[in-house]
C-alpha cells in the first residue's frame, strides 16, 4: 500500500527540501520504489536531484490533467528514486486555483486516478506557506512528516500548523495523520536547540522521531551538486542521519 | 522623505524577519523614527518585537481601511521603533485578496492615505512566497532590501526573485528599485559561504551592501527574549554587523 506523506511547515528555511531529497535517497537504497512531487514553485527538489524545471509534464500539467502520471516521471541518479519536476510559474496557479471550485483537491484528483502500485512511497515537498499548494498536498496526504528547525521562531509556528492539519482532517481528508516530526538542524552543543528539544519532546510525545538531524555544511554543498547527500559525502553525519531516519520512517 | 522599503525574499528562512527587527532597531538608535510593518501571517517580526499577535488594530484591519495608521502602530521597547502588528488569519487574506479588483495595492492605498511624516524609514517584513502580500509589498514600497543567505538555494531564486521586481515595476511601482542586497548566515571559514559572495558580486555588484551578516547564535536567541539583539546582547557580532548594516542604509 502506497504512503503518501506531505512534507509540509509554513515556516521558511527549516530543511523540508532537504528532508525530501535525503529521506527520499535513503528509503530508495533500502530496495524500495519513493516518487519525490515537487509542489514548490522555487522548484528546489528538482534542482537538489539534479533535473532542470518542468515546461511541460511536471507538476502543472499533472496537476491541471494534462499530462498522465507516467508522462511526467523522470529519473534521478539513485535507482528507486523518481521525480516529478516543480516549476516556478507554480506561483501563479495559487492565484489562479483560488477561484476555481473543488480548489482544495486538484492534487487529490490527479493522484486517486493515477496508478501508484509501483511506489512505496510519494514525498511531497511543500512551499512555505498554508495557502492553497500546501492545503492540496495535506488533502492528498496519508500523513505529514513535519520538519522541525532547532531554532525558536520554527517552534513557536507549530501549534498553528497542527490545528491547520486538524481542521483540513475535519473538514477534506478523514484518514490525515501526523506521521512524525524530525528535528532539523539540531546542534547538541547549543542551548537553543536543547530547549527546543525538550518542548517539542513535550508538545509532541511518540510522534517525534529519535533521530535528529544535526547542521551538517555537507548537506547544504549537496545540493550546489545536484545529488542527495549520500551519493556527495556517505560518510558524513548528515548522510547517516538520513540513513537513521529512513530506518525509522520505515518502522512505522 | 520617508523610505518604504520592502524586506524580500521568497526563499524561506533568509534572515527577513532578523534583518526587519534589527536593522529597524539599529536604525532608530541612529535618532531615527522607524516603522515596521508585519505582513507576514506567521508574524514573528510581531512576537520577536515583544508583542503578541492583533485580533484588532493589526495589519489587517489597517489594510482594509478599518483601523488608520494611528489606532494601528504600537510601540516597541526600542525608543523610536515603532510597529503595525500582523496576525495569523492574514494567512487567509491572500486566499480572500485574490478575487477582489485592484488586488495588488490594497497596502499601497492604506500607506498613501496615511501620514508617515512622522517616519523615517518603513520596513515591511514580507512573507516567504512571491504571492499577493509580497506583491502588495512591492507595489506600495519605494525599495526592496533582499536578504540573501549564504547557501545554493537562496543564491538559485534570486534571479527569479529580480525579474518579479522588473515585472512589479514595469505594471505597478514605476518608481520601485532595489535599494540593496545583504548576506546572511555568512560564515567565512566556509567554501560555500565564498562561493556564494562571489555570485552574489559579480551578478549585484554595487547593490551589495559591503557588510556581511555573520551566522551568529544571539541572534537566533534574542527572539526568544521579544528583543531585537541589540537589547539582548549589544556586543555579540550579530549586533556589531546590523549596527555596520543601519550606518551603510543611513549613508545611500
Ligand atoms: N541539517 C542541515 N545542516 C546544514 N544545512 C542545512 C540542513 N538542512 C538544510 N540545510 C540548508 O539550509 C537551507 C534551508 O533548507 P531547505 O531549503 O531544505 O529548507 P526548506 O524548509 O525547504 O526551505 P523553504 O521554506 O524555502 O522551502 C538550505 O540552504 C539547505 O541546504
Ligand atoms: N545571522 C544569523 N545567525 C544565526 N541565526 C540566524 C541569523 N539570521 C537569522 N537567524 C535565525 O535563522 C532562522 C531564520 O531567520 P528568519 O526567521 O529571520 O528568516 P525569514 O527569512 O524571515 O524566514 P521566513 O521565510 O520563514 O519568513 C531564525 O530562527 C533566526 O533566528
Ligand atoms: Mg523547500
Ligand atoms: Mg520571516
Amino acid at each position: 500500500m502506497t504512503k503518501i506523506l506531505a512534507v509540509a511547515n509554513q515556516k521558511g528555511g527549516v530543511g523540508k527540501t532537504t528532508t525530501v531529497i535525503n529521506l527520499g535517497a535513503s528509503i530508495a537504497v533500502h530496495d524500495k520504489e519513493v516518487l519525490v512531487i515537487d509542489l514548490d514553485p522555487q522548484a528546489n527538489a528538482t534542482s537538489g536531484l539534479g533535473s532542470t524545471e518542468a515546461d511541460s509534464c511536471g507538476i502543472h500539467s499533472f496537476i491541471s490533467g494534462e499530462n498522465s502520471l507516467e508522462e511526467c516521471v523522470v529519473s534521478t541518479e539513485i535507482e528507486g528514486l523518481s521525480l516529478i519536476r516543480g516549476a516556478r510559474h507554480l506561483a501563479g496557479t495559487e492565484i489562479e486555483l483560488a477561484s476555481q471550485d473543488e480548489r482544495e483537491f486538484f492534487l487529490a484528483e490527479a493522484l486517486s486516478t493515477s496508478d501508484l502500485s509501483n511506489y512505496d512511497y510519494v514525498l511531497i515537498d511543500c512551499p512555505p506557506s498554508l495557502g492553497l499548494l500546501t492545503i492540496n498536498a495535506l488533502v492528498a496526504a496519508d500523513g505529514v512528516l513535519l520538519t522541525v528547525q532547532s531554532e525558536y521562531y520554527a517552534l513557536e509556528g507549530l501549534s498553528h500548523l497542527i490545528e491547520t492539519i486538524k481542521r483540513i482532517k475535519a473538514h477534506w481528508n478523514k484518514r490525515l495523520k501526523i506521521f512524525g516530526v524530525v528535528l532539523t538542524m539540531y546542534d547538541k552543543r547549543l542551548k537553543l536547540s536543547r530547549e527546543v528539544e525538550e518542548e517539542a519532546d513535550k508538545f509532541l510525545g511518540k510522534a517525534l522521531f529519535s533521530t535528529r538531524i544535526p547542521r551538517n555544511v555537507r548537506l547544504s554543498e549537496a545540493p550546489s551538486h545536484g545529488k542527495p547527500v549520500i551519493l556527495y559525502d556517505a560518510y558524513s553525519s548528515g548522510a547517516k542521519s538520513y540513513m537513521s531516519l529512513a530506518r525509522e520512517v520505515l518502522s512505522r
